[in-house]
C-alpha cells in the first residue's frame, strides 16, 4: 500500500522499521526519509499509516537512516552531502508530545552501523588519523560511553555484527580485507584478504559455526566476469584461526536479467550500494528499476518485483523487526510486502 | 575437503583470537 505521497518535491531516501512507545503502547512503525525531513508513520490498521512524527533539517540533507536494534523509540539518522558528514539520534520528548535530535558525531564519517545492546559504531577520518568509534547511547539519545576500537592501516567502509555473537564485529576494507573486532576490548584481531575479485566489497551479514566464519558480501559495482553473469551476492567462508577464505556461493540474476545489475552506486560511494540482508535473505534494486530477491539457503533468485507505476524502485530494506520488505520510489511511495 | 583447505579449525577462535591479539 502506498503510504505516502510527497508533496514537496524533494527525493525520497531511505526507509527502515522500527519499535516506538505511542501513548504507552509499543507500536511498530515505519521510518521514511526524505532529504529534509525524517518522518514516524505508525499503523492504524487494515495497512493505514498515520504520520505521527517529523524531523526536519535546513542545512545538510539525509544520506540514510541507521536503525539501531534493539532500541525503541529511537533511530539514528546520516546526514551530508557526498559523504556522511554527521550522524544525530532521533526521538521524543518525554511527554512524547514534541520530537527531538541529538548529534552523536561530526566530522568525515565514512561509514556507520546500529547494533545491538543501542550502541553505534562508526570509521570516520583519513588514512592516518582513522578513528572507528563504538559509542552506547543513552535514554535521552546522547552517547553514555564512548570507546575507540584498533583502526586498521585501511579506511573500513562498512560494517557488519556477527549473528549470535555480541562481542565480534566485522568491516570490510578498501583494500579488500575483512577486519575483525573484539569490542569489549576494542583489539583489531585479524585483518583476512579476500581476494581481488572482491574489490571495495559491502559485508551484510555474518555467523560463525564450526570455527568458521560466513559473510555475505555484495559488489558495489558489476563485474563481468564470471560466466554466469556478475554474482550481486556471494556467500564466502574464512577461517579466523588462518585467515584463509574461499567462496560458497555467488547469487546472481536469474537468465534474461543480466547486464542491467550495475547498481546506483560508485566505487567511492558504496553505501549508496542499495541492497540488504536479512536472515536467509537479500534483496537488492537493480538499475532496470526491479527488486530481485535472493533465498541465500537455496542461492537462487527467489522473486522479481518489477517497478510499479512507472516508477523505478530506488531503495529496498529488510523490516527488522518483522519478515516484511520495505521498498520505496524516489517520490515518497513506499510499498510495503509480506514475503 | 573444504575444511581442510582452510587450514586448522578451532571452535574457540573469538577468545583464541583475542588472546593472541596486541591489547
Amino acid at each position: 500500500q502506498p503510504i505516502e505521497q510527497n508533496p514537496s518535491g524533494s527525493c525520497s531516501v531511505d526507509v527502515s522499521a522500527v519499535w516506538w512507545d505511542i501513548a504507552g503502547f509499543k507500536e511498530q512503525c515505519i521510518i521514511t526519509a526524505c532529504e529534509y525531513v525524517v518522518s514516524l508513520w505508525k499503523p492504524l490498521g487494515a495497512w493505514q499509516w498515520e504520520k505521527t512524527y517529523s524531523w526536519h533539517f535546513t542545512e545538510v540533507p539525509v544520506l540514510q537512516i541507521v536503525p539501531v536494534p534493539d532500541a525503541c523509540s529511537l533511530v539514528c539518522v546520516a546526514l551530508g552531502n557526498l559523504e556522511i558528514s554527521e550522524i544525530r539520534a532521533l526521538l521524543c520528548s518525554s511527554d512524547g508530545k514534541s520530537e527531538k535530535q541529538v548529534l552523536l558525531s561530526s566530522g568525515n564519517i565514512k561509514a556507520a552501523l546500529g547494533l545491538s545492546k543501542r550502541r553505534l559504531v562508526s570509521s570516520s577520518g583519513t588514512l592516518c588519523d582513522q578513528q572507528i568509534d563504538l559509542m552506547a547511547l543513552a535514554e535521552d539519545g546522547g552517547s553514555k560511553e564512548k570507546q575507540s576500537l584498533m583502526p586498521p592501516e585501511e579506511t573500513v567502509l562498512t560494517f557488519a555484527e556477527v549473528q549470535g555473537m555480541q562481542e565480534a564485529l566485522l568491516g570490510s576494507t578498501i583494500m579488500n580485507n575483512i577486519v575483525i573486532w573484539n569490542l569489549k576490548t576494542g583489539q583489531l584481531l585479524k585483518k583476512m584478504h579476500i581476494g581481488d575479485s572482491f574489490h571495495a566489497a559491502v559485508c551484510h551479514r555474518a555467523y560463525s559455526e564450526m570455527g568458521l566464519l560466513f559473510v555475505v558480501l555484495s559488489h558495489p559495482c558489476a563485474q563481468e566476469t564470471e560466466p554466469l553473469g556478475s554474482p550481486v551476492f556471494q556467500l564466502i567462508v574464512i577461517n579466523p584461526k588462518t585467515a584463509l577464505s574461499m567462496g560458497v556461493l555467488l547469487y546472481c540474476l536469474p537468465q534474461g536479467q543480466a547486464g542491467r545489475q550495475v547498481f546506483v552506486s560508485s566505487l567511492l560511494n558504496i553505501r549508496f550500494l542499495e541492497g540488504d540482508v536479512k536472515d536467509h535473505f537479500a534483496a537488492a534494486v537493480l538499475t532496470s528499476g526491479t527488486i530481485a530477491v535472493w533465498d541465500l539457503l537455496l542461492g537462487h533468485c527467489a522473486a522479481l518485483l518489477p517497478p510499479i507505476s512507472d516508477q523505478n524502485w530506488s531503495f529496498v530494506k529488510w523490516s527488522g523487526t518483522d519478515s516484511h520488505l520495505l521498498a520505496g520510489q524516489k517520490d515518497g511511495n513506499i510499498f510495503i510486502y509480506r514475503y | 575437503r573444504r575444511k581442510r583447505n582452510l587450514g586448522p579449525i578451532s571452535l574457540n577462535w573469538f577468545e583464541e583470537l583475542s588472546s593472541e591479539a596486541p591489547p
